[in-house]
């Protein structure tokens, strides 16, 4: 997947942090100290449709379905995340009792065109 | 935003910066305390301790070592906190004693048990951990009764009497998954453990909720599958 950098225009993943600490949530989250929001932007024009593929191989076959179907009048594809990762929280809950949990595909870590 | 900067997905105006952030924070706020099902943000009166959750982790840390290797065990222990998980979310819960009554025989903890876990989820497996401080030489015995209240709080029914033999001071072990599991099944969202013991002992624990050796119960739980609808 590619960062986003700068005034990139194309599919890639914008790193976006929350510092628990800064939005006065750190007396009852213990660990982490925040938790990496990051999320997806950019276009995604025809010809990156599949970029980054899960395999090269997808890519093309999606280029090839493509060509095939004259789908020159298709829209762009989307940019999502194609990896993502659990968010591990050890928290207070209301009775203050400590619990510890993994909220999955809280992280997103790499993004692709659909 | 400047005129004329535009979003470049979605062709909207492009949002300032400030005002973008803000969005993003609140979205993971959101995000969060959904995920938590959590209503809002926990206010937290009696924060624990650094010196008790650091003891209940160790201790918590020893009992599973001990578990995993003790000999025929199967790979993994019958601890089920190495038990690998379905995929479903799963939670790990201390829950620490709050004082109750106390008579000169007995004494009285309980442990609440938060509405939102106890809905939407399935206890695996709960163990209770209490520090023993013994009083003299010898064999002493101590009955620990596990009692819960309905939900207006008033009656309380029995769910277990155990008898422990206290030969030294130290941390004992009581697997109270069976009544943790019908505590949340009921709603309910207290658990009382009463401990008695003869007349010429008094307390059987080490005094003090500041001490590092505070009774609290471990669980692990589950996040329940799906409600699956059949329709005919």
């Amino acid at each position: 997947g590619i960062d986003c950098s700068g005034d990139s225009q194309m599919c890639c993943r914008q790193e976006f942090f929350v510092d628990f600490k800064e939005i006065g949530w750190e007396d009852w989250i213990i660990q982490p100290e925040g938790y990496h929001m990051n999320y997806c932007a950019g276009l995604c024009p025809l010809h990156m449709a599949g970029i980054p593929g899960l395999a090269a191989s997808f890519h093309t076959a999606v280029a090839n379905l493509i060509k095939a179907n004259n789908a020159d009048a298709a829209v762009d594809s989307c940019c999502v995340p194609t990896q993502r990762r659990p968010l591990s929280l050890l928290y207070y809950d209301r009775d203050s009792n400590i619990v510890k949990t993994d909220i999955p595909d809280m992280i997103v870590d790499a993004c692709g065109c659909t | 935003a400047p005129e004329g900067v535009w979003c470049p997905a979605c062709g909207l105006a492009a949002l300032t910066p400030t005002t973008q952030r803000d969005v993003l924070i609140a979205l993971a706020k959101q995000s969060i305390l959904s995920k938590l099902r959590l209503p809002d943000r926990p206010n937290i009166t009696q924060p624990t301790s650094k010196g008790v959750l650091l003891t209940a982790l160790r201790r918590m840390h020893a009992r599973r070592v001990d578990t995993a290797f003790s000999p025929g065990m199967p790979r993994g222990g019958s601890d089920p906190h190495l038990r690998l998980g379905l995929g479903l979310q799963e939670y790990e819960i201390l829950s620490f004693a709050e004082s109750g009554s106390s008579t000169s025989r007995s004494a009285r903890l309980h442990f609440h048990f938060a509405q939102e876990l106890a809905g939407s989820t399935e206890i695996l497996h709960a163990t209770l951990y209490l520090f023993w401080a013994v009083p003299g030489p010898g064999t002493h015995p101590v009955t620990v009764r596990l009692l819960q209240s309905d939900l207006t709080g008033l009656n309380m029914t029995m769910a277990s009497e155990t008898q422990m033999e206290v030969q030294r001071a130290g941390w004992a072990t009581l697997d109270v998954s069976r009544a943790v599991q019908s505590l949340f099944v009921r709603g309910s969202q207290r658990l009382t453990v009463e401990l008695e013991v003869a007349e010429d002992w008094g307390s059987p624990l080490l005094a003090g909720h500041s001490d590092s050796h505070w009774p609290f119960v471990a669980a692990q739980a589950r996040a329940r599958t799906p409600h699956r609808v059949q329709r005919r």
